[in-house]
């Protein structure tokens, strides 16, 4: 059964990365399950990214928004600080697809704070330049400055020329 | 959607995404 787990996941990623959503969450889902039978937080918390993301490619936000939740929720109670990072990332950027820019700016906050908590100056510089196009959308054109400048500063320092 | 694509942190969190998977 175990071995079903880990099988399950990789034909999941397998699926996901020759573009077949459909089945890539098919056996996520089949994934999940086995996670659950054996109290796998770890491997639970991978499935609900996984699912996450292949919902992104189906444009099935809502669902997106759910499964990457459940990651943020174990990620928090595993207290795996990159982790956690990461699922506000997606967040963040799932709520930006939905066009609710308030949520996504919560989120892509928490990363922020996460990122400059772990000196992770490459996600700092992706929360700043998330942050500085969820206010301009707001038209919050002053915290879309600040962000910005933070965001030119960090890409000078990592030598982010793009 | 055609929109929001646009939001060029997002397109680029995507293609990362693309690539990206939690392995086993």
């Amino acid at each position: 059964r175990a071995a079903q787990g880990r099988t399950y996941g990789n034909l999941g990623n397998t699926y996901y990365l020759l573009g077949n959503f459909r089945d890539a969450v098919a056996s996520h889902e089949q994934r999940l399950l086995i996670a659950k039978e054996f109290g796998d937080r770890s491997a639970e918390r991978r499935a609900y990214c996984n699912l996450g993301n292949a919902c992104i490619f189906l444009g099935e936000f809502e669902r997106a928004a759910e499964h990457y939740r459940r990651a943020l929720q174990i990620a928090r109670q595993l207290k795996d600080l990159a982790v956690e990072a990461q699922a506000c990332y997606s967040l963040g950027n799932t709520y930006t697809l939905m066009q609710d820019f308030e949520r996504a700016i919560d989120y892509h906050l928490k990363h922020l704070i996460i990122a400059q908590d772990l000196n992770d100056r490459i996600g700092e510089g992706r929360a700043c330049w998330s942050l500085g196009n969820a206010h301009t959308a707001l038209g919050n054109h002053d915290q879309a400055m600040h962000f910005a400048e933070k965001h030119l500063e960090i890409s000078k320092e990592t030598g982010d020329r793009s | 959607r055609i929109h929001t694509i646009q939001v060029d942190s997002v397109q680029r969190w995507m293609e990362d995404l693309r690539q990206m998977t939690e392995v086993e």
